[in-house]
């Protein structure tokens, strides 16, 4: 009885809406019946390779959800041959989720992206020259080694000596 | 070129509408045939931004929503199809994204126009069909646009705060009051992670306004319905949704609850304590409050209680809006006892009786609020100045603070029991985080308690205080100071009050309190 | 007297931010699916 006097839960106008208090409960009673279902947001997660190839019905046709758990990628981070599948999902995935979190785990994992280059590097040694604007030293690259004659062509792990990597162009 | 009337129109819509279902259903990986179509509908005239680019929008719209359907499966399951609204939702994003435009205009020039198109057709429905009414195609159709445009490279950070603003005004035009039975799927697409996080993150917090505005709806709608402190399970539904939503505010952006918290508090009701408490317990991420409980903690003596908090709320507006202000300016700086201002200022709180039954109570409640937050911020301004100019200085407090002070005794002397109540209560709403208005309403708060005439005035300060205190959790910070003084301090002679032994219960009750709050 | 907010599905103690993983007003589970993310530009 000290506060404020009680409600009028009633049919009078709201202030400011068009529909009176009757209204508007019946609208919520309706409503509450037809609330949106979590998949209305979750968008098909189907991932459309930029060259489908038709594989055997006996392959995996649609990625597995693990692929989708940061933890999977933090564990390929911790192994070395894992960091050559977080490179295989960086460089062939674009655009997805396994990209985003594959070089979330290589920063996590001391690469740094260069944008110019496109190219991962990672301290080799403590930089000889460190500034404002840029580290010079040698550094470990993730490159893709391009001979046709030379049998092993491929995705390689370089050393680079006196490499100068302008920090403007770190991602 | 398009056919003028309907019919036709319609049809060849529709047939528009089913080429660009076949192309975007193409596993190409390239954009090209869907700029091709993008351009060709540009061509044709329907992307002018005209009338004709609206019913072109509206006439899509009602073919995608006619098509949402929910197919029973064989496994019995409900399957809801989204299908058709998702390629309408992809046609949009690309047409804004391929569009041609005129030189110098913005891609997004079409944005408006297609939400506005997208929320008269929302009305229309919702009126017509009222409680049969579906939401969830509309729902879905925003979410599709929201991870859509979300994806717009934040480079464009002006694209980016251009797309949040359309559809944070599209969301005010579709707010609760004015299509209630979309007000469920309404407070999730505000309160969803890919809208507002963005609309209070970066863009140097330009979208703060847009998302109180949102939020002001929500409370108006609610206003109502939460003064009944009994809530029956529909409105508890939507109330604990709000608290969902206020907490994830309290917890990622305190700063957003801390600057609006003056109208936030004018359309909660007094009712609606915990969830006044969630934003009055807010307090910048870069402060730490001491523990309340600290014993001799010297409050008076922390830097942050110099400093004045923000508020981005209109403070004045109400005053202004009831033509009040210049006499409260005028008494602020000469005091004049003779002036009629003190003896009229009960009469001019009331509202008109016609008013005051749908609003729940006698009062302006935010005219209220507005009078003691605006002459609380004049008289610190002046006292603060005053401890600049003469640090050590015992002369008396300046004018102006001596008036403020005239105001609220006069207030807590004429006003009734629910005026006095609902004054309490603005000052009250002041105590939170560390600042100058925290230190100065506990003062003023605890200065009326000990200058009371009549123990039913303390008892209703001691209420105000206490009842913000039994709630659950969060208790804001400046409350639990004054609390903690209040019953601490032998100067209030607290204890002795008749009340505070009125009853068992309550007896218990301020053993409990006053033990918890250590 | 309110309710206990701890109870609404929220880890009000988390050092993360909470509207990442935030599903809906209605519900006390967290989003599933995929968060927000962003690709720069120089990945693609």
């Amino acid at each position: 009885d000290l506060g404020a006097i009680g409600d009028n839960i009633g049919g009078n106008a709201n202030s400011g809406g068009v529909h009176d208090l009757v209204y508007n409960t019946q609208m919520l009673e309706a409503a509450f019946y037809k609330l949106p279902q979590p998949k209305d947001s979750e968008r098909a997660k189907s991932y459309t390779p930029r060259h489908p190839a038709a594989t055997p019905p006996s392959y995996p046709q649609v990625q597995a959800p693990i692929v989708n758990n940061p933890a999977f990628w933090e564990r390929l981070g911790l192994d070395t041959l894992g960091t050559d599948t977080l490179f295989f999902a960086f460089y062939y995935q674009p655009n997805t989720y396994q990209q985003y979190l594959a070089a979330k785990e290589l920063k996590k994992q001391s690469w740094r992206y260069h944008r110019k280059y496109y190219t991962w590097f990672q301290r080799h040694e403590e930089p000889k020259i460190a500034t404002d604007d840029f580290e010079k030293g040698t550094y470990v690259y993730f490159d893709f080694h391009l001979a046709n004659d030379d049998p092993n062509q491929g995705w390689c792990q370089r050393i680079k000596a006196d490499f100068k990597f302008e920090y403007s162009f770190l991602e | 070129v398009m056919e003028p009337d309907a019919s036709s129109f319609q049809k060849q819509v529709s047939l528009l509408f089913a080429e660009w279902y076949r192309l975007s259903e193409l596993p190409s990986g390239t954009d090209t045939p869907c700029i091709r179509f993008v351009i060709q509908l540009h061509q044709n005239g329907l992307l002018r931004g005209d009338d004709i680019t609206e019913r072109f929008f509206r006439v899509l719209l009602e073919i995608s929503v006619s098509h949402f359907g929910e197919v029973m499966q064989s496994s019995q399951q409900v399957q809801s199809s989204f299908l058709a609204i998702d390629i309408y939702a992809k046609l949009v994003y690309s047409i804004l994204k391929h569009c041609p435009v005129d030189q110098g205009s913005s891609k997004l020039f079409l944005l408006p126009k297609i939400l506005a198109v997208t929320v008269r057709s929302i009305q229309k429905d919702a009126d017509e069909k009222k409680e049969d009414f579906n939401p969830r195609p509309y729902y879905r159709l925003f979410i599709n646009w929201l991870l859509d445009f979300g994806s717009l490279d934040p480079v464009h950070d002006g694209i980016n705060f251009q797309v949040l603003s359309a559809f944070a005004n599209a969301f005010h035009a579709l707010q609760p009051l004015k299509v209630p039975a979309f007000s469920f799927a309404w407070l999730e697409l505000v309160s969803h992670r890919t809208f507002m996080p963005k609309l209070l993150a970066g863009n140097s917090q330009k979208g703060w306004p847009f998302l109180h505005r949102l939020l002001v709806d929500l409370f108006q709608f609610m206003e109502p319905f939460l003064r009944n402190a009994e809530m029956g399970e529909l409105i508890r539904f939507l109330y604990q949704g709000t608290l969902r939503v206020l907490l994830v505010l309290l917890h990622d952006f305190p700063e957003f609850l801390c600057d609006f918290h003056f109208s936030f508090c004018d359309v909660i009701p007094p009712s609606c304590i915990q969830m006044r408490n969630i934003i009055l317990s807010a307090f910048p991420r870069n402060m730490r409050l001491p523990d309340p409980s600290t014993p001799n903690l010297k409050i008076d003596l922390l830097d942050e209680m110099s400093l004045a908090p923000r508020i981005l709320s209109e403070v004045d507006a109400a005053l202004k809006a009831k033509q009040m202000k210049a006499d409260v300016d005028e008494f602020l700086r000469t005091r004049q006892q003779s002036s009629p201002f003190l003896s009229d200022l009960k009469q001019r709180l009331l509202l008109p009786p016609s008013e005051a039954s749908h609003a729940g109570t006698c009062y302006n409640v935010p005219l209220i609020n507005s009078l003691v937050l605006y002459v609380g911020m004049q008289a610190i301004q002046l006292l603060q100045a005053r401890n600049r100019s003469q640090p050590q200085s015992v002369s008396s407090d300046p004018l102006a603070a001596k008036a403020a002070l005239d105001i609220f005794q006069t207030l807590i002397r004429d006003l009734d029991t629910e005026g006095r109540y609902l004054f309490l209560n603005a000052i009250a709403n002041q105590l939170r985080y560390p600042n100058t208005h925290t230190h100065y309403f506990s003062v003023i708060l605890l200065y009326l308690f000990s200058d009371a005439h009549q123990e039913i005035i303390q008892e209703q300060i001691t209420r105000v205080l206490l009842e913000r205190l039994i709630v659950n959790r969060p208790h804001p910070w400046g409350l639990l100071i004054t609390f903690i003084e209040l019953i601490k301090n032998p100067d209030y002679n607290f204890w002795n009050r008749t009340f505070t032994r009125c009853a068992p219960e309550i007896e218990n009750l301020f053993e409990t309190v006053s033990t918890s709050c250590g | 007297l309110g309710i206990d907010l701890t109870t609404l599905g929220l880890n009000l103690n988390s050092s993360e931010n909470l509207h990442k993983t935030f599903a809906s007003p209605w519900s006390d589970e967290p989003a599933k699916g995929e968060p927000e993310f962003m690709i720069p530009e120089c990945y693609h």
